[in-house]
């Protein structure tokens, strides 16, 4: 039985380009894995962007020194494809009777194709959302688990004009992204725009009820002195049968390290 | 300090929104900006047990007990911030992101914020150019005690105020973007320090994305009114 809880999936990720990738999504997650970061695969930063990727790699100066990002091609003379990335990784997971498994990513910039053991999914748009699949019924039975992710800029990067200016040609302000990526006055524009699985990847395990997105409110009377901490949840019962619960609340003041008053 | 368990029922496949009981606390230890007081912080777990089956799922959240009220000043103009009732003159700072290629750690993080905490700030604004900053940078402004200020993804530049004009109807697709904005409410709402959502960054966003964000970001009326002082009241 895997344990309960969330397990992050932050190392042992490879990238390529896509335009160096004849190979199929299904192909990489069943048939044709890459084996490791042997050309024109290389060791990944995720979370990270393309960028931090290519710059983990050497393949680019570090923008963050002297005019090394007049050095890197921007991708409004690229093209999207050459900052369209696939980023794979494996990974175990052994679950049991009853137990079921999301796949979590909490940010990615700006679209991605997500394929799992040949299994095809669509992450839609948006730099500013988190995706979760359920992927109980698509994980390998031997635990050993093959993901490749395709990841797509954003829909409209834009291009810098010769003088510069904030935001630069406006363009990157049509889609749902963060704006300064086209330069401002304080900023140089950022060649990828921050193309990437950009945020945390993790795999959360339950039983047949889940918990998600609760809201803590707390109201307070007589000056501060009555005070109501109010909690909603969202349970989701993904099993066949119906499912009998007990649902605890518990708050604790965390004294010192691990020692808890209750 | 607190420990209270709820009997119930899911049908088979089914998805439910419940509200467990209001937990009561007597003169618990409040959270305050930096400067003001101590960031108290609570450990809350929700755990859920399925009969036959044991732990199904557990939740936990450092959370504050503070009342963060702010109006604009008909005199001034200017914003007027309340913590717990006690006005707040408010020392604030500009913040796009860690990183320009989104390197953003714990470390990082917790690193930029206790600067801004030492030079006694007590709110980060996030502009609307740069990210909806991520739970570990809340984290930490919980700990510090800096109030966050978090725009939506609209500046004046991009969305009708810059130089050529351009997007005077802000993004495309409306829709993605108040998708993207409820999902990131729900990401970011249960921290101590959030005091503010902010439309975008000297622009009004376009009027039914404002209108939308307005809606969904007031205050249940559930935590305006007075408890009931009965249990069976409340029920």
């Amino acid at each position: 039985m895997a344990e309960i809880g969330k397990r992050k999936l932050d190392s042992g990720w490879l990238a390529a380009r896509s335009t160096e990738i004849e190979l199929t999504g299904v192909q990489l997650t069943t048939t044709h894995p890459p084996s490791g970061p042997s050309a024109p695969w290389m060791e990944a930063e995720v979370p990270g962007t393309v960028l931090g990727t290519l710059l983990k790699n050497k393949l680019v100066p570090d923008p963050f020194y002297g005019l090394n990002n007049e050095a890197i091609l921007d991708i409004a003379d690229s093209g999207r494809e050459y900052y369209t990335f696939w980023f794979f990784t494996t990974f175990d997971c052994q679950m049991s009777g009853n137990q079921h498994v999301n796949l979590n990513f909490r940010a990615i910039n700006y679209s991605a194709e997500l394929y799992l053991n040949g299994h095809k999914e669509i992450l839609p748009k948006g730099m500013f959302r988190r995706h979760s699949l359920d992927i109980t019924d698509i994980l390998h039975p031997d635990g050993k688990n093959l993901l490749a992710v395709l990841v797509h800029p954003p829909d409209h990067p834009g291009s810098i004009p010769p003088e510069g200016g904030q935001g630069g040609d406006h363009e990157i302000g049509k889609d749902v992204a963060a704006q300064y990526v086209e330069g401002w006055d304080w900023m140089t524009p950022i060649r990828d725009r921050n193309t990437g699985i950009w945020d945390e990847v993790s795999i959360s395990i339950t039983g047949p009820v889940k918990i998600t997105d609760p809201h803590l409110v707390s109201s307070f009377f007589d000056g501060y002195r009555r005070v109501y901490l109010h909690s909603t949840v969202e349970l989701e019962n993904r099993s066949s049968w119906n499912a009998d619960c007990t649902l605890t609340l518990q708050v604790t003041t965390e004294l010192e390290e691990s020692v808890c008053l209750v | 300090e607190h420990v209270q368990t709820e009997k119930l029922s899911i049908p088979p496949g089914t998805v439910l929104q419940h509200t467990l009981l209001p937990a009561f606390f007597y003169k618990p230890n409040l959270w305050w900006p930096n400067g003001m007081g101590k960031q108290s912080l609570y450990n809350v777990v929700i755990a859920i047990d399925v009969n036959g089956f044991g732990e199904s799922d557990s939740w936990s959240h450092h959370f504050g007990f503070r009342k963060i009220e702010s109006v604009i000043d008909t005199t001034t103009g200017g914003r007027l911030f309340k913590v717990n009732g006690q006005p707040v003159f408010i020392r604030g700072g500009n913040w796009i992101l860690s990183d320009g290629l989104l390197r953003l750690s714990k470390k990082r993080y917790m690193t930029d914020i206790k600067f801004h905490a030492d030079m006694n700030f007590n709110m980060m604004r996030c502009w609307g150019g740069g990210l909806a900053e991520r739970p570990e940078f809340y984290h930490y402004c919980d700990i510090y005690g800096l109030l966050v200020w978090q725009e939506f993804w609209i500046t004046g530049d991009c969305d009708g105020r810059g130089i050529p004009v351009s997007n005077p109807n802000g993004p495309l697709d409306h829709d993605l973007f108040m998708f993207c904005a409820r999902d990131t409410v729900k990401l970011l709402r249960n921290h101590a320090s959030l005091a503010l959502w902010v439309g975008g960054n000297e622009q009004i966003p376009p009027e039914d994305i404002n209108a939308a964000l307005k809606n969904d970001l007031q205050l249940h009326p559930l935590f305006r009114t007075e408890i009931p002082n009965s249990e069976e009241d409340l029920v």
